[in-house]
């Protein structure tokens, strides 16, 4: 239970990092377009 | 770039599912022969029924700190790059965690060395730092620190592929906090400024790796002969490191090493700069590894069929001695030297001496002075600025080319992805903002973490006390 827990902790914090860094890569290749 | 694509294994076990993850792992998995026996566990091969496919499995007593292996198995969960060992997903076994990976069938660099009993050659050298930079690329652009590279910590799957492995002392750099001051590694290995505690940052994986360089060079890094504690002062004092022989390497070569071993950290090459550097853009494919990898793998097997035939003489013997394994993967002989921990840590194994070649070469977990809590109140530490990235990385190439293909197969992807509505808020938020949420991330997942290990302590003490009682009571009839 508790690896099933930490598994799902885990795989949340993941998905929303990947967001992040999706997003502000996305920036930074925005801005090294319109440079 | 293309031939990190091109060499994707065409069939890769992803993850395990959903039902793989309730059954019992001995249901999921056939467990073969033991690889290796590190500080805190073993390591063993193992047969994924399902898929046919071969993976390492650790399996580490939960009475260990467990907040290191959550650390270990949440920073390999979190990457996602062919150049960093996979993790699949964890099981309990009774009092054991089983922690499955990805399995790198020709095991660590240092151990090829050893097998082969033959150092490596320049282009097999530049083949497997190309590996390794893009790895370290990848680790850095998430800015986390390895914070143990050297030949024990870089494995070689069977096509030739260096990965990073052994993230038990890993770190997370956050924006709040640009620069890390536990002085952690292994001390051959250590960057100067690691070793002073002056702060550092993803520099110091770099150091390490132009000492590896070295060492996959020479056999061994420098001030090996000397003992570990004494190398701890020279690195600061002296000025960097060279080969023994340097008329005896080329000169990109020794170029390349100059350009990781640069004392001040501000002046040091990052692993995106040093991926273009010649001695590394000139290096052959992972193709030459081959033989050596082929050479290393048929020793291993011919020694395992020795030590079977003598086992089977001498019955009796037990192998299970006192030689301790330094959190590497893949079993690392005596002459391989260990990652520094703090004592009362997993890899509590400090002090043990072992004659190695006549020199005393000291059996050091991993050193860990300052915690990383220490380090949240440490108000001085500046922002370092990240380097510009002046080309495209190769893992963003590869990131591209996994978002087409996760795309194509949605519905075989399980990881559940930010609703769209949550994507909408993240399109809005500034640079800044995006930053700063991304560098709280860690912060948080660790409070979150804690919380819930307090929440099935506090569950599991009272089961554990009422053993213990039993146990105590059938003692005494």
């Amino acid at each position: 239970l508790f690896m099933k827990e930490l598994e799902r902790i885990v795989k949340s914090y993941e998905a929303y990092r990947q967001a992040l860094l999706t997003e502000l890569d996305i920036r930074k290749q925005r801005q090294q377009w319109y440079a | 770039e293309q031939v990190q694509l091109r060499n994707n294994p065409r069939r890769q076990l992803k993850k395990l599912s959903e039902d793989s993850l309730t059954k019992q792992p001995e249901e999921v998995f056939d467990v073969l022969e033991k690889l290796g026996e590190g500080s805190y566990g073993s390591v063993f091969k193992a047969h994924h029924k399902e898929t046919g496919e071969i993976v390492a499995i650790k399996q580490v007593p939960v009475e260990s700190d467990l907040q290191e292996i959550i650390k270990e198995i949440s920073i390999m969960q979190q990457c996602n790059s062919p150049h960093v060992v996979r993790y699949y997903g964890s099981y309990f076994k009774n009092s054991d965690l089983w922690i499955v990976m990805e399995y790198c069938g020709a095991g660590s660099v240092s151990d090829i060395i050893r097998q082969r009993n033959k150092t490596l050659g320049e282009d097999e050298i530049a083949a497997i730092l190309q590996s390794t930079l893009k790895g370290l690329e990848y680790l850095h652009f998430m800015r986390k620190i390895h914070r143990d590279i050297k030949a024990g910590n870089i494995l070689l799957n069977s096509e030739g592929q260096a990965k990073l492995a052994d993230f038990g002392v890993a770190g997370q750099l956050t924006d709040t906090m640009a620069k890390r001051n536990t002085v952690i590694g292994t001390p051959f290995w250590m960057a100067p400024e690691v070793i002073q505690e002056i702060g550092y940052n993803c520099v110091a994986d770099i150091w390490s790796l132009g000492i590896t360089a070295i060492e996959m060079a020479e056999g061994k890094p420098p001030y090996a002969d000397i003992h570990p504690m004494r190398a701890i002062f020279m690195i600061p004092t002296n000025p960097p490191p060279t080969f023994r022989n340097p008329e005896q390497w080329s000169e990109p070569f020794r170029e390349f090493v100059s350009q990781c071993l640069v004392k001040s950290p501000e002046s040091r090459a990052t692993a995106t700069q040093l991926l273009q550097h010649p001695f590394i853009k000139n290096s052959k494919s992972n193709s030459v590894l081959r033989a050596l990898i082929t050479e290393a793998m048929d020793l291993k097997l011919k020694k395992q069929e020795a030590q079977q035939r003598e086992q089977d003489a001498e019955d009796e013997e037990n192998s299970d001695d006192d030689e301790v394994d330094q959190g590497t993967m893949v079993r690392a002989g005596a002459s391989d030297l260990g990652t520094v921990r703090a004592a009362g840590s997993l890899g509590s194994s400090s002090g043990t001496m072992i004659e190695h070649d006549g020199t005393m070469e000291s059996q050091l977990g991993t050193m860990v002075i300052n915690s990383d809590d220490e380090e949240e109140d440490a108000g001085t530490m500046k922002r370092s600025e990240e380097t510009v990235q002046p080309a495209k990385p190769s893992f963003l190439e590869y990131f591209e080319q996994k978002e087409k293909e996760a795309n194509k197969n949605s519905d075989n992807d399980n990881r559940k992805l930010p609703a769209e509505a949550d994507m909408e808020v993240i399109r809005s938020w500034s640079v800044e903002e995006l930053r700063r949420r991304l560098a709280s991330l860690d912060p948080q997942m660790e409070q979150e973490i804690e919380e819930i290990r307090q929440r099935y302590q506090a569950k599991r003490q009272p089961i554990l006390d009422a053993i213990e009682a039993k146990k105590r009571r059938q003692q005494n009839f």
